[in-house]
């Protein structure tokens, strides 16, 4: 199992279309450093992003430098995967 | 049996296919299980059938799980196929649909990359397809369509999250659904169940071109969604997917419109604003509850509405 620790969901208010397309220019870089939970789509609906632990310094200081708001949606993934992981087992053995 | 199996708690494929199996056996009066096809691992690719007589009725298509992190779709796919055989006889509006038409439901499209988020990767959305000289794996199988392949809003770069793959059709989960609802020849609508946002769209995502009977499905989608706000409180937004979200090329329900099936819908589910794809379990059953009453309104008007 891949592990996720450290790994944030951060939500972004994209004020216009041009914060938008610097938004889209994080999809193309390489290797991928963000995985979009909610893509890019106008600039009424937040954008969600997968940010990796070794990333989040870069990508939180591209977006502070180019004005865009951000809140932290999911603090640390790991931590709700192992809740789930953890619901699964409990209702495994409940079913047995 | 399906009395011991946990409809508000996550499972694995295998735990999936073995109560389809059971439910199948219980339940083998109205429903039956059909392979349409293997997946690229070349596992089975199945669809729930239920029908009350005749054949070839006019039909009605629900799929889940084609991006397979989505989790709450299956989980919300299973309890809707336990929710139509224990309402049938009970629910007038649902006992009428299946006097006179057929359900299919796919509780898992993408049973590769489902069965991959439990083994390595949680958060894998593609199928598990791999072709020589391509150093990614997977196609994004909701930009694998024929209608607008290739598009806006699709990507042919094989490591993007919406790699279209190298031709329409090209992947297997993909080709089954086309031959089945193709052969059958008479589904009347078409369902395809996503998370999240909470959204109900209907075609097309490929242009900004309104369909010819958009007021129609604007007016259906307003009705539905408003039916499930009234369960849970839940608000979800509406529209053409292309006017709503975004320009999306080669999807299933621009394929099933311009296949002739008008009532084409694709719904986003909730995450309550915070959990994304990891929404807990507890929150299975209230989506499907949700969920039920646009599917109900939607199925309702396309018995009431035929073409």
């Amino acid at each position: 199992q891949m592990n996720f620790t450290g790994d944030q969901v951060l939500r972004v208010l994209a004020k216009d279309e041009k914060q938008l397309s610097l938004l889209r220019d994080l999809e193309g870089l390489k290797p991928q450093k963000v995985d979009f939970w909610r893509a890019p789509a106008r600039p009424s609906l937040p954008v969600d992003m997968r940010v990796p632990f070794s990333e989040l310094k870069d990508i939180k200081a591209y977006l502070e430098s180019h004005g865009l708001a951000y809140s932290i949606m999911i603090k640390d993934i790991q931590v709700l995967l192992d809740e789930e992981r953890e619901a699964m087992a409990k209702s495994r053995r409940l079913e047995r | 049996s399906t009395s011991s199996f946990s409809y508000s708690s996550y499972h694995t494929l295998e735990e999936i296919y073995s109560w389809i199996d059971n439910f199948v056996t219980e339940h083998s009066d109205m429903v039956s299980k059909i392979q349409i096809g293997s997946s690229f691992e070349n596992r089975s690719i199945l669809v729930l059938k239920f029908s009350t007589g005749g054949s070839q009725r006019p039909a009605i298509w629900i799929d889940a799980g084609i991006h397979s992190r989505e989790w709450i779709t299956h989980a919300t796919g299973i309890w809707t196929a336990k929710k139509i055989v224990s309402e049938y006889g009970k629910d007038p509006v649902l006992t009428d649909i299946l006097k006179a038409m057929d359900i299919f439901i796919e509780l898992v499209t993408n049973p590769d990359g489902f069965a991959f988020t439990h083994s390595m990767n949680r958060l894998w959305r593609k199928n598990k397809s791999t072709r020589p000289g391509i150093f990614c794996i997977g196609v994004d199988l909701n930009r694998n369509w024929k209608s607008g392949f290739g598009g806006n809003g699709s990507n042919a770069n094989p490591c993007s999250e919406t790699y279209h793959g190298p031709s329409p059709q090209s992947e297997p989960e993909v080709a089954a659904i086309v031959d089945f609802i193709t052969t059958h020849g008479n589904f009347k609508a078409l369902i395809s169940i996503h998370s999240y946002s909470q959204m109900l769209m209907y075609p097309y995502g490929k242009s900004l071109e309104p369909v010819s009977n958009e007021k129609e499905l604007y007016y259906l989608a307003k009705d539905a969604v408003k039916a499930l706000h009234e369960v849970h409180g839940i608000h979800y937004i509406f529209g053409s997917i292309s006017t709503t979200l975004y320009l999306a090329s080669g999807i299933t329900v621009d394929w099933a419109y311009d296949s002739g099936i008008k009532y084409a819908f694709s719904f986003e589910l909730r995450d309550t604003g915070r959990y994304g794809f990891l929404l807990p379990a507890t929150q299975i059953i209230p989506t499907a509850q949700e969920t039920w009453m646009a599917i109900l309104t939607i199925m309702e008007h396309t018995l009431k509405h035929p073409y």
